[in-house]
């Protein structure tokens, strides 16, 4: 039975896509079947694999609104032990048409329900909102990851956060737990930047992961290139701090 | 009768906010009375006026949702000669809400229209979406601003923008045009970021202005003071460039 992770954020460009192909590529990597979603209508997970629009027939947002087609269908292997769920501008169109379709909510619980057996881990890549599809997304995971950027605007969002998770929890799914939150591109010399983390250890405490992933151009190049930072500069510290929340991940797993 | 500017890009974290923020300040400062427009339910742009969600009674939402009430009511003062209509989280029901009322695009356009007439500007802050209250902005505005991060991720997403921003112009708003992308959070060093913004240049010519705001944390830091980086450091580079952004766009007024 897989374990899902959605990767939350409502603040726009604080590492989400980043995070979940990272993630998704250090858990692949350790031999962990992965499936990744992308939930965001920017389609820029797929991207990041060097996926684009043009190869992508059936996304996430076909399987979101006809409940009968097959999700397998969708699943394109990326990696070894790594199958994406891409998504593309269509889906912008899916929060209002969602709206009026009966269990709204639980439509992507749904969809993961059906594919849990064929991996260890279902990660989903979450747009900057907490819309409808946010909502699906947290209604069909059992854990949440936070990424943050240490920057003012960004953590002042992360208590609006907070109260939709508590709602979702009480209204959609109980078992629903934040795993953590990742402080990244976080850039230790300005004062400001260390203020803000300090100030997120003191709000959330043991909820903050203690390893940050810091800023480094590389993960821009990267993206150009179509790989996570583990395939482009496999002994990057960016990309041996994604492993270390993979061995994190997998280690609470063996504790639960 | 007011200029009406929409500072958009779907792409999140990228500058919106603190675009409209400092062309904001800029344009009061030159003594052109102006108001803000906060579209996004982050409510980002009234924090980095020191205005927090208890404040707020009347939102932008309030006004969207009812024609009836008075626009002017939600006018809140910030500075002088700068206004502000704030959002909050409030506004995410918004998108669902809208999608079932009549003339759905054009509510914000109404709205600006009675407010017209008592300033020189109005600068919409866009949400991370191209969704309808995004739609909303471009029927309403006259011109749009597109600030971009010279990354790779940033870039991909133009395209679909501009594709927006046609349909929107066929369907609703004739008159919109581009008025300039503005690369913002600018680091020349290193060769990814100079080879996006040539990249930029040669895509969109001269839609890019010819300058370019740096990189510089005192930007987070102004937002924890609660002001503009034109009040909270006058003489700081970026400070300039938002007044040189200012000039540009109330010179092409004149040549228009
Ligand atoms: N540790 C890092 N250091 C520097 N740049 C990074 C880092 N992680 C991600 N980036 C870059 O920052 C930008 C934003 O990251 P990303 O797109 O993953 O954020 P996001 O939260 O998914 O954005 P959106 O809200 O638009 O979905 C991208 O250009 C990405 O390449
Ligand atoms: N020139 C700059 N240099 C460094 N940091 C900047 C600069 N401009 C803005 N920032 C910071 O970058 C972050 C993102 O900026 P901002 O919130 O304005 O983007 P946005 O596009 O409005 O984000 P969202 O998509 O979430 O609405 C903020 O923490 C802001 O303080
Ligand atoms: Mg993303
Ligand atoms: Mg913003």
């Amino acid at each position: 039975m897989a374990r899902t992770i959605a990767v939350v954020n409502q603040k726009g460009g604080v590492g989400k896509t980043t995070t979940v192909a990272n993630l998704g590529a250090a858990l692949a990597e350790r031999g962990l079947s992965t499936l990744l979603i992308d939930l965001d209508p920017q389609g820029s997970l797929g991207s990041v694999f060097g996926l684009e629009d043009a190869a992508t027939s059936l996304t996430i947002y076909h399987l979101l609104i006809d409940p009968e087609r097959d999700p397998g269908a969708a699943c394109v292997s990326v990696r070894p032990r790594l199958d994406l769920i891409p998504a593309n501008i269509h889906l912008a169109a899916a929060e209002l048409e969602l709206a009026r379709l009966p269990e709204r909510e639980y439509r992507l619980r749904r969809i993961v329900q059906r594919l849990a057996d064929r991996y260890a881990f279902v990660i989903i890549d979450c747009g900057p909102s907490l819309g409808l599809l946010t909502i699906n997304a947290l209604t069909a995971a059992d854990e949440i990851i936070i990424p943050l950027l240490c920057e003012f605007l960004a953590l002042r969002g992360i208590g609006t956060l907070f109260e939709t998770i508590a709602r979702v929890r009480r209204t959609f799914n109980p078992q629903l737990q934040v795993r953590g939150i990742l402080p990244v591109m976080y850039d230790p010399r300005p004062a400001h930047t260390r203020q803000i983390l300090a100030e997120t250890q003191a709000l959330f405490g043991e909820y903050v992961f203690p390893f940050t992933v810091r800023r480094s151009i590389r993960f821009a190049e990267a993206a150009v290139a179509g790989m996570p930072i583990l395939e482009y500069m496999p002994h990057h510290p960016g990309a041996q701090v994604y492993r270390t929340l993979a061995e994190v991940i997998v280690h609470d797993q063996q504790e639960a």
